[in-house]
């Protein structure tokens, strides 16, 4: 996360590292229900070689090639309420692109339910579209300044970008800003999420119910937090259904 | 000399006609013409002489038992009688007719020209003889009548009356009616009837006439035309008839045979007896705690059925069976067949673990029996129930936990989403 601030301990319950077996963090995601976890669909695969860009099942990872762990603050270090829990199953949206990251979403179903309590709880699906001029949270252990890693979990807190206004700054480098995509952060650049906080939380509270719920998912960018160059996000709303269908969850 | 004729029809002329007859002659005709027709007789011409009762000339036309009419003379007077235009109809199938002349003819009478047929006998509308005529229907031919009966009934062998078929009435009720057939119509003539009441071996069977009693009988011998007769075992009651109806006939059986007979003959109502199996008695009944017997009687004979049921809430218990009824049964030798079982309230056992949840029980016992109360709640505040139930269930009279409007489904303990514990501090600007 660039330019952002350290987490307080507690105020991200549902995001979840998901973690080589020696530990170290290679995406966010986000506790839905009480044993699924959203997160990026370009996180469980292998880098594609330009010239073949298909996605392989031989590229995408097994269930046991990662663990999911749930109430970290630290990035590295242990923490006394982290729960780690292994995968069960992964489903990568079906029209994912892993050109374009149209679609960029994947559910991994957890083998056990972690133990919810107050560092572990799920985020909400949305019940409606992102009004206008809303304000997210972007949270994650990926990188800040100069390529370095946090000590903790970091976060920003972003307004959400009209979709044709970053559609347009995207156009000169050739970049699909899709329907399936929600941008954020500031015109002067500045605050964006980046490498390592993908798949992560973007979340914003619903004032009248006093909850807070999933917007979108960490996806891609042009740098990070250059001036123009917007986060994009995988938007939760437009693939609802298929959460729903999949995961059978209901807030 | 005698003539015998058996054609349906013909002409008889005294001898010599139309010439006068002869004088000291004598034919007979004998007509005969078959069973169920009769022969009727009529005159073209008739001139005989006359004399005083028809001494000396005459025609007398006469069947097997009796003299029809004597003719002479030319016309009728108060001695002696002419056909004229009258027929002369003979009341069976057979007529001879006798010409007879005396010596003296001077006077050259003609004699007479006459011809007879054979005409159908109604049977249907002469039959007087109640003893021959058909019991229910009659229907004339020509040459004859047969007889039918109503619906239900069979024609004897005599043709003529009608019985029914009654000799495979079954009784196997505890009670019934038995009565002749087409009671209170007349019985059918020519039928032997039989009633059979068959019960199990243990019941005592008791017949009572009632209403009319009403079977043809003789003032002097004892039933020799219709009579009842009843039969259990090694015992006969009867024959019974006439008016006076017999009375309560305790069999002490439970299979009993009831005869009776009618013979071709008479008009008489018959009878009608109602009769009741008991058995031997069993002892009083005594309903178990929170239960009941049904039906509820002051007495209970063999065969008598009780169910036994308990209250809502309760379940029967027999020999560690629960069950919601157990039926008991009045043997023959006047015991029960099983004991009056016990009532076990209903108990909904320990209630299931709730995932992410936990259940609790309003009272210290923690009892678990019917209509008792449970409370599921879900791991505040990490998860909440899904749907808006107050999480109480109540022990149902079926033994199972039921909310009002879960059912018997167990709640189900969402995860609460997106409300941390933590909140930013106010950060925001």
């Amino acid at each position: 996360i660039i330019n952002g601030r350290p987490a307080q301990r507690g105020t991200t319950p549902w995001i979840a590292m998901l973690s080589h077996p020696n530990r170290l963090p290679f995406c966010g995601g986000s506790l839905v229900g009480s044993n699924w976890v959203v997160t990026a669909a370009h996180c469980l695969h292998q880098s594609l070689d330009s010239e073949d860009s298909s996605l392989h099942d031989s590229d995408l990872l097994s269930p046991s090639d990662f663990q999911i762990i749930m109430g970290k603050h630290w990035r590295v270090r242990s923490d006394e309420n982290e729960q780690q829990l292994s995968v069960k199953h992964i489903f990568l949206h079906p029209q994912y692109d892993p050109n374009t990251f149209e679609n960029d979403l994947a559910l991994v179903e957890l083998a056990e339910s972690p133990v919810l309590n107050d560092f572990v709880m799920p985020i909400c699906l949305p019940e409606g579209p992102l009004h206008e001029g809303a304000v997210v949270i972007v949270s994650g252990w990926g990188k800040q300044f100069f390529q370095r890693f946090p000590e903790t979990l970091m976060e920003i807190e972003i307004p959400i970008v009209d979709h044709d206004i970053c559609q347009k700054a995207y156009a000169p480098l050739k970049k699909k800003v899709t329907r399936d995509m929600i941008c954020a952060g500031e015109k002067e650049g500045g605050k964006d999420a980046c490498s390592g906080d993908s798949g992560g939380p973007m979340v914003t509270l619903d004032i009248e119910k006093g909850q807070w719920y999933l917007v979108g998912t960490v996806s891609w960018g042009e740098d990070c937090g250059k001036k123009d160059r917007y986060g994009v996000y995988s938007y939760i709303y437009h693939n609802k259904d298929w959460i729903v269908r999949v995961t059978g969850m209901r807030n | 000399h005698a003539v015998e004729l058996n054609d349906m029809f013909g002409q008889i002329q005294s001898p010599g006609y139309p010439d006068s007859y002869p004088s000291d002659s004598e034919v007979t005709w004998n007509i005969t013409v078959p069973e169920g027709f009769r022969i009727k007789l009529y005159f073209m011409h008739f001139n005989l002489e006359s004399s005083y009762l028809c001494e000396y000339d005459y025609v007398k036309v006469e069947t097997e038992y009796q003299v029809l009419a004597t003719f002479c003379g030319q016309e009728t007077t108060d001695t002696e009688q002419t056909p004229g235009q009258e027929v002369v109809l003979s009341p069976g199938s057979f007529m001879s007719i006798t010409f007879r002349s005396d010596f003296s003819n001077e006077e050259r009478f003609t004699g007479f020209d006459a011809h007879y047929m054979a005409v159908d006998v109604d049977e249907c509308t002469e039959r007087e003889d109640e003893e021959l005529s058909c019991d229910h229907y009659c229907h004339n031919y020509i040459g004859g009548y047969y007889c039918s009966c109503r619906f239900g009934y069979i024609l004897h062998t005599d043709n003529r009356t009608c019985r029914v078929e009654c000799s495979d009435n079954l009784f196997t009720q505890r009670t019934g009616v038995i009565t002749s057939p087409d009671f209170p119509n007349p019985y059918p003539k020519s039928s032997e009837c039989f009633y059979t009441i068959q019960l199990e071996e243990g019941f005592m069977v008791s017949l009572q006439f009632e209403d009319v009693f009403d079977i043809e009988d003789h003032p002097e011998v004892t039933c020799p035309y219709d009579y009842i007769k009843i039969k259990a075992g090694p015992k006969v009651w009867g024959p019974f008839c006439g008016e006076k109806a017999p009375e309560q006939i305790n069999t002490q059986s439970h299979s009993v045979q009831i005869m009776f007979h009618s013979d071709n003959s008479g008009e008489n109502q018959g009878w009608r007896l109602s009769y009741r199996a008991t058995g031997n008695e069993c002892p009083e009944l005594q309903p178990p705690i929170h239960g009941k017997i049904e039906p509820s009687q002051a007495k209970y004979s063999f065969k008598d059925q009780v169910l036994i049921s308990c209250d809502t809430g309760y379940k029967v218990l027999k020999d560690d069976v629960e069950m919601d009824t157990f039926q008991i049964e009045c043997l023959k030798d006047g015991t029960w067949s099983n004991k009056i079982p016990t009532c076990k309230i209903a108990d909904c056992g320990a209630p299931a673990e709730l995932e992410h949840g936990l259940v609790t029980f309003p009272t210290r016992n923690k009892l678990t029996t019917y209509k008792s109360e449970i409370r599921y709640s879900c791991q505040q505040p990490y998860y909440k129930m899904l749907h808006n139930t107050t999480g109480v269930y109540t022990c149902s009279a079926q033994g199972v936990w039921m909310n009002e409007v879960l059912g018997r489904s167990r709640p189900t303990c969402l995860p609460v989403c997106g409300i941390p514990k933590f909140s930013r501090k106010l950060i925001a600007r």
